[in-house]
């Protein structure tokens, strides 16, 4: 850009003027947050948002959705009590110098609308692992160094799936701790998936065909912004 | 025995109507929301006397005196902001991330001397 308009994204905390290559929607969460402040309630106050953003109760005043940019390691076809293997990878690089990351919540979408009959209540397993070495290709994730986050269960009537990572992604503030995670998705567990025909385990898999995509909300502090702000009143 | 020139009641300082269309800018590819907003500005004169209407403060009330004594060697006080609110802006970044930032000082809502 010209250097006015350089100077203008600079203070807008932006190094240049965006260009981006493939955009996704906006996440329904950003809307309505952003439909609340430019449209807020008759007599409603407007809280003071330079520190803090009183809509998810935390400090801060930039909050970012990140695109995973991981990929499948394993899909499809289940080979083994696994339907789905995927690498999770969301790139901190954007965030600026002085940014103070304060909440990080990954969401996993499930399409609401393809819930598999066949599964018929089914009872999945996922696990999330945050990776803690790089892995070679063709290695299968029980190889990797990572440490297990998360364990759970779901039926899949859900839509979406929240998890806390707060304390996880403020070490991916670092681009070398920043090797992602590992979400695996498998029906039950494994011996009760063994005992399962084949074209069932496949059938109750292909259910999981309607995982859409990942996605992290991130809530980061300005600090020179708030300061700058506090400093005024 | 000091310089006076009435001034109209529009010539005074207060904010003036500017819509700013982020696509007059060419920021429209990574803008999402809102397409443009109110943003307004200050324009006008600050008379001597200064009245309470224009906001002034006391240094530009000294120095609206001094300029009624000595116009050519010191200017009339200028209108600027002194009441500014934020907005929020909904963009994306050059990873294709949807970002929503709060941005202080985008609006001018009162003008001063």
């Amino acid at each position: 850009g010209s250097p006015p308009e350089t100077s203008l994204l600079k203070s807008l905390g932006l190094s240049a003027k965006p260009t981006p290559a493939a955009p996704a929607p906006v996440p329904s969460v950003l809307w309505r947050i952003f439909q609340g402040r430019a449209l807020p309630a008759p007599g409603d106050r407007a809280p003071d948002r330079a520190c803090r953003v009183e809509e998810l109760n935390v400090p801060g005043n930039i909050i970012r959705v990140f695109a995973d940019q991981g990929h499948f390691i394993h899909s499809g076809e289940p080979k083994t009590f696994l339907c789905l293997e995927k690498r999770l990878y969301f790139n901190f690089s954007v965030l600026e110098e002085g940014e103070q990351l304060t909440m990080a919540q990954l969401e996993i979408n499930f399409s609401h609308n393809s819930y598999h009959t066949s599964s018929g209540g089914q009872v999945f397993e996922l696990r999330l692992y945050q990776a803690l070495q790089m892995s070679l290709r063709g290695m299968s994730s029980h190889t990797y160094n990572h440490k297990l986050l998360v364990a759970q269960s779901f039926v899949q009537l859900h839509k979406s799936l929240l998890f806390n990572l707060t304390e996880v992604a403020k070490g991916w503030r670092t681009p070398s701790k920043n090797l992602g995670l590992i979400l695996e998705i498998s029906v039950g567990s494994r011996d009760s998936a063994e005992a399962l025909p084949p074209r069932r385990l496949q059938n109750l898999c292909a259910s999981i065909d309607s995982f859409l995509d990942t996605s992290l909300l991130v809530v980061s502090l300005n600090q020179k912004q708030c300061q700058a702000s506090r400093k005024r009143r | 025995s000091s310089y006076y020139t009435p001034v109209t009641p529009s010539n005074l300082c207060k904010p003036r109507r500017l819509y700013i269309s982020f696509s007059d800018v060419g920021w429209e590819n990574w803008i999402i929301a809102p397409q443009g907003y109110m943003a307004n500005y200050c324009l006008g004169e600050c008379p001597f006397p200064l009245t309470a209407e224009l906001n002034s403060t006391n240094h530009a009330i000294l120095q609206t005196m001094v300029h009624s004594l000595d116009p050519e060697g010191t200017p009339q006080p200028c209108c600027v902001p002194v009441r500014l609110s934020p907005i929020s802006i909904l963009y994306y970044d050059n990873q294709d991330n949807v970002v929503l930032r709060h941005y202080e000082d985008m609006v001018v809502d009162e003008c001063g001397c």
